[in-house]
Parts: structure tokens; sequence; C-alpha cells
């Protein structure tokens, strides 16, 4: 299928079946068609993904629905196959909705679709590109905003994250908080931060992290206290 | 430039690793 084809597809508003096989392959043509494809797919093609996925997130009747979930974590794997490359990056982080309705994606009552979501969050955090300066800051407003909205602490579905039993979802939690405080320039942001998510309830899931026996999890453990002790050293 | 996939799963896999936190 060419991609003109999907984005028609797209704009037909398909049924739940139909919309999650068009999804799923359209994944795969994302990923395996090259860059000159993703362009044809184009700026058009994104919008909808990210409105079907604003859609699936405000359906007011039941957003947990089995096909409900499935269609938008098919959609964020979507975005993260759109995304692998320079043109569709760009095109993401120029959209006002993208990081948004990414960081809406980490859920904990859905933690297979929060991996992948705290993934691709935490690797914008990470972005060294000139035009990209604050992509982290944006993640962080993001990331306010929807607690704002939903009426809980910022940090808190991270922490729940974290307070579940799959070990990829913790250290994919940890990531993100270490890419969150490693991008702040401002000594003062970091130690806020910190002190924020140890008030929060990081101060206790860190002991009970610490007796986890896995190599990823070690490793942004360490990562975590290494800059804690050089942000103390730097106080 | 510009023609390049895999810009995302390199930054997670720098995540991963721990090498995307390196001290600059």
């Amino acid at each position: 299928k060419s991609a003109l084809m999907y984005i028609h597809e797209l704009k037909c508003g398909l049924r739940e079946g139909q919309l999650l096989s068009c999804l799923e392959s359209l994944r795969v043509s994302l990923s395996n068609n090259p860059v000159s494809w993703v362009q044809s797919f184009g700026a058009e093609g994104m919008a909808l993904l990210l409105d079907i996925l604003k859609k699936l997130q405000d359906d007011k009747d039941d957003p947990y629905s089995a096909f409900g979930v499935k269609c938008q974590h098919e959609v964020i794997r979507c975005l993260k196959a759109f995304m692998n490359n320079m043109y569709g990056l760009t095109a993401m982080l120029m959209s006002d909705d993208g990081i948004p309705l990414l960081v809406r994606a980490i859920n904990p009552r859905v933690p297979h679709m929060m991996v992948d979501a705290v993934k691709l969050v935490s690797a914008i955090c990470i972005l060294d590109h000139s035009d990209n300066l604050h992509v982290s800051e944006r993640v962080l407003e993001a990331i306010t905003e929807h607690a704002e909205n939903e009426d809980i602490e910022r940090f808190q579905p991270l922490l729940s994250g974290m307070r579940k039993s799959g070990v990829t979802l913790k250290a994919c939690c940890m990531q993100l908080i270490n890419a969150l405080i490693t991008q702040g320039d401002e000594l003062d942001f970091r130690i806020h931060i910190r002190s924020e998510l140890m008030r929060q309830g990081l101060k206790d899931i860190l002991t009970e992290l610490r007796q986890v026996e896995n190599e990823e999890l070690k490793v942004q453990l360490s990562v975590f206290d290494e800059h804690s002790e050089d942000d103390s050293e730097e106080l | 430039e510009g023609d390049e996939t895999g810009i995302m799963d390199g930054l997670m896999e720098a995540l991963q690793s721990g090498a995307a936190f390196r001290r600059k």
C-alpha cells in the first residue's frame, strides 16, 4: 500500500478491528520503507495518527477497552517508526500536540504501552539538536500540565510505574527520571526535581529497586546516584 | 543527511546503556 492509501484509510474513520489492522500494517510500512516513503506519509499522516490517539484517549465511555488500548499502543508504535529518522522526528517536534499526547500515554494502567511511551519521551528528552535545545523542558511542561488536568502530582504516573511488577517498566521510568534531571543545566533545578521525586515516594521505591537483580535497572540507579553525588559536591 | 533511519533506536540504546548520561 502507498503512503497516500494509508492516509485515505485513516481519514475514513475506520471501525475498531479495521483500524487496528490498518495501524499494524502501517507500522510495518513505516519501519521497513525508505525515508522517502515516510516523507510521503508526511506531517498529514502524522497529524491523523495524533488525532486518532487523542480520540482514543478522550473516549469517555471506555478508554480502557481492549481494542482501544491495542489501537493506542499501535499508534505509539507507528509514531516511533515515523520518528526514527530526522524528517519524522522534526515533524513530531514541530507539532504542538505530539509531546503532550505521548505524555498522556504514560499510563500505569496500561504497563506495556507505558513502556513504549516512556522510552519515546526519554529519547526526545536527550535529543542533541540545535533546533531542539529545550525539548526536555517541553516534556516536563507536558508532564506538569497532564498532572494538573488529572489532579495528581506530576511524577505520580512514573512512580506508580516503578511500583508495578515488570522490571522493564521500572528501568524505563528511571531512564526518564534520569533524562529529565540530567538535561537540566541549572543545579537548583536538578536538586528541586530530585527532592520533589523523593517527597512523592521515590525514596522508598529506590530502597526496593536496589534489591532487584537486573542489569538495566542497575545502570539507571548508578546514573541516578552518580549525578546526585556530583550535584551534592557542587552544592 | 535526512535520509538515515534509526535515530530513535540509537537514542534508546544510549539511554539503556547509560551512555546518554555521561558527563560532557
